[in-house]
């Protein structure tokens, strides 16, 4: 249903989110 | 032939207003079947509001796909730039004897993350 | 024949619009026709939150893309100086 689909990609968006502020750190780290 | 053409455009665009008016008579009619009351609304509000979301949520989808590749892609570059600058500072290592400290815990960590 | 492609799914889109209506016109008479309708109402209200949500999601994505393209730019200027000083 169509709220299924909100959801499925508001998770999809939130994951991304946080991997790329790990990532982010990460390299920020390595940049030091 | 133009003559033809051009009736048939005439009979198309009266089957379209004619096709509108039908819809703003019924919506009409539903609107005073089912007046909007207190936290309820008319199905016809309903159906529009639907049909709102819906190409809203389409919007933001198309929104959102090109920024996930997009970071795809800068995050792959980082990566092969780190690779890139890495060998370099190993060689530069090499050719001046110079002892770099290992990495600490977090470096190590954080090699893993860009992995 | 596109032209008339795009014409016909012109009338076929308001001929569907006009069934949905039409089909909503006796709803009055559906049995507990107020309750359905609240609860789509309720679970619209619901979605368009969802959608709020999404959007400042993808605000913040946006944003991200912005600090992931900078950390490039600085990393292959760094890049650059290594390969300068070797």
């Amino acid at each position: 249903t169509l709220k299924d689909n909100v959801n499925i990609l508001l998770d999809k968006a939130s994951l991304e989110s946080q991997e790329s502020i790990g990532f982010i750190k990460a390299a920020k780290v390595l940049m030091k | 032939m133009e003559e033809e053409v051009d009736k048939l455009e005439l009979m198309f665009q009266k089957a379209d207003s004619d096709l509108d008016y039908i819809q703003y008579r019924l919506e009409y009619e539903i609107k005073t079947n089912h007046p909007d009351s207190a936290g309820e609304k008319n199905p016809v509000t309903l159906l529009q509001e639907l049909s709102a979301i819906k190409s809203r949520f389409q919007t933001l989808h198309e929104r959102f796909k090109p920024i996930a590749d997009e970071q795809k892609e800068t995050k792959s570059r980082i990566c092969a730039t780190f690779n890139k600058t890495m060998t370099v500072i190993q060689e530069l290592q090499k050719q001046t004897d110079l002892e770099l400290s290992p990495l600490t815990e977090e470096e190590k960590t954080a090699v893993q993350q860009l992995k | 024949s596109s032209d008339l492609d795009q014409l016909c799914s012109h009338i076929n889109e308001k001929i569907g619009n006009i069934k949905k209506s039409l089909s909503l016109r006796n709803c009055g008479q559906v049995p507990n026709s107020k309750t359905i309708l609240s609860k789509i109402g309720d679970e619209i209200m619901v979605i368009n939150e969802l959608l709020n949500k999404l959007e400042i999601e993808i605000q913040f994505q946006e944003q991200t893309t912005n600090s992931l393209k900078e950390l490039c730019a600085s990393l292959e200027e760094d890049y650059k100086d290594v390969e300068h000083l070797k």
